[in-house]
């Protein structure tokens, strides 16, 4: 069973920097972009796109940021690149 | 709301689409009925107006197209991005994509065509995403729902931000007719305002003018000017249904509540406030109330008036009581008789419209002193 939640786990994060590459002009500059700090790029960059969302301002991969971002969307930018 | 960086828009008002190819997933009629109905949408609230191309370029092309498909932004298979459009430019600036590995509809079901190209259309036209949750322009899809208007007022804000309010003058609209395709549903005729037979569905004053509808339309007049304004109802209000049963200012608040069936909504100008419509039975009517024929607020004594059928009922804004029983019309107004089309207050007088008769009732005499035609304000 945690080998599942860990799966999970990364296909989410894989999910979401897809995301925010394609919609938030997220750059991976190498793995330090992936050090779930407070202020560490991805974490500033959930934060920006759960504003733009109307999402409770995190940072983190929570339940709802997840399933809103799967849902279907424009594939237009929110943030302009 | 948010437009793009530098505000791109179109400079003219007339704007050709054209669609490169279709999904199989639908009828060719099918999709040119949404792709037409959802720039009508646009058209309703902007001065602009758009033409069909079949063959040469035009300034919105429309295609359907899986993943990678010759610009920046492949697509990605179901689900995910369904679709995207261009700001206004040359070239492909304006042009809208659609994901043909979505499954399109024009149906509540799979992703709806009509209401995707709604949202892309105010990308091609120069609107960015709204943060706003409710707006069209928000970029994550809702189910979509055929019975709510699909403009927010965010959205109409946005648009009239870059192209202005659509021509409430009846010329206007006439020029505008001439760009239209032949085949496009003439709007009902409006009533000639001179006829004997003109009656109305709702009058109330607005803003120091005179409010007349009929139908789809409203006509709008200052009692010391001769010109008539016309226009539609959905041009000002665009998320109200079409009729409106009964109208009345408030003049302190500047706001008008206008009634159909058994819902009313309040709006101040153009705006419609949150929250409405709501059910008339909030006011205080009785539940087997399903519609109300005329409404007018008596600014000498704080009371709003709602006249249904024979009978009456008023609510006094001072104490917040309506009456717990109607009046009778011809009891408290003698000389109005049955039921009433329209009433509203202008000067000291109240002005009952019934069928092609208006009636000048002077409340301080209790008594009816001149009987109008309804096309007395028109100046005929």
């Amino acid at each position: 069973f945690p080998a599942d939640m860990r799966q999970k786990k990364e296909e989410g994060i894989q999910f979401i920097q897809i995301y925010l590459e394609n919609y938030y002009s997220f750059t991976k500059d190498g793995e330090s972009a992936f050090i779930w700090k407070n202020n560490s790029p991805i974490t500033k960059k959930i934060k920006e796109m759960q504003e733009f969302l109307g999402l409770e301002v995190t940072g983190k991969l929570d339940s709802n940021t997840l399933d809103l971002i799967q849902q279907p969307r424009c594939g237009f930018p929110d943030v302009a690149g | 709301f948010s437009t793009f960086a530098g505000e791109p828009k179109w400079a003219k008002k007339v704007l050709k689409y054209r669609i490169l190819n279709y999904t199989p997933d639908l009828h060719p009629a099918d999709v040119d009925a949404a792709i037409k109905k959802a720039f009508n949408i646009w058209s309703s609230v902007t001065p602009l107006k758009f033409i069909k191309e079949e063959r040469d370029h035009a300034d919105i092309m429309i295609s359907f197209a899986a993943r990678g498909h010759n610009d920046f932004i492949p697509f990605d298979g179901p689900g995910g991005a369904v679709a995207h459009a261009y700001a206004p430019g040359r070239d492909f600036g304006g042009d809208a994509h659609f994901d043909e590995d979505e499954t399109w509809t024009i149906s509540t079901e799979g992703t709806n065509l009509f209401y995707v190209a709604l949202h892309e259309f105010g990308h091609s036209l120069g609107l960015f995403h709204s943060k706003d949750p409710e707006a069209l322009m928000y970029p994550i899809y809702r189910k979509f729902d055929p019975s709510v208007f699909p403009l927010h007022q965010d959205d109409i804000n946005g648009i009239q931000h870059l192209y202005g309010r659509s021509p409430n003058t009846y010329s206007d609209q006439r020029e505008s007719a001439e760009v239209k395709e032949p085949d496009e549903p003439k709007e009902p005729a409006l009533p000639d305002t001179c006829s004997p037979d003109l009656t109305f569905d709702a009058v109330t004053t607005f803003r120091g003018e005179i409010m007349f509808f009929k139908d789809t339309h409203f006509w709008r007049k200052h009692p010391s000017v001769r010109a008539v304004d016309v226009g539609l109802i959905s041009s000002f209000w665009p998320r109200l249904p079409p009729g409106v049963d009964a109208a009345y200012e408030v003049p302190e608040k500047d706001e008008t509540v206008l009634f159909k069936g058994n819902e009313f909504w309040v709006v101040r100008g153009d705006r419609i406030l949150p929250g409405y419509p709501q059910k008339i039975y909030v006011l205080g009517l009785p539940k087997d109330v399903t519609k109300i024929d005329a409404a007018f607020y008596n600014r000498n004594k704080g009371e709003i008036y709602f006249f249904i059928v024979d009978k009456f009922w008023s609510y006094n804004k001072r104490n917040r009581s309506m009456d717990r029983k109607p009046r009778q019309i011809r009891e408290a107004f003698p000389g109005i008789n049955g039921k009433i089309d329209a009433v509203f207050q202008h000067k000291n007088f109240f002005y009952f419209f019934h069928g092609r008769k208006q009636f000048e009732f002077d409340p301080g005499k209790k008594r009816v002193t001149r009987l109008l035609k309804t096309n007395f304000w028109f100046r005929c």
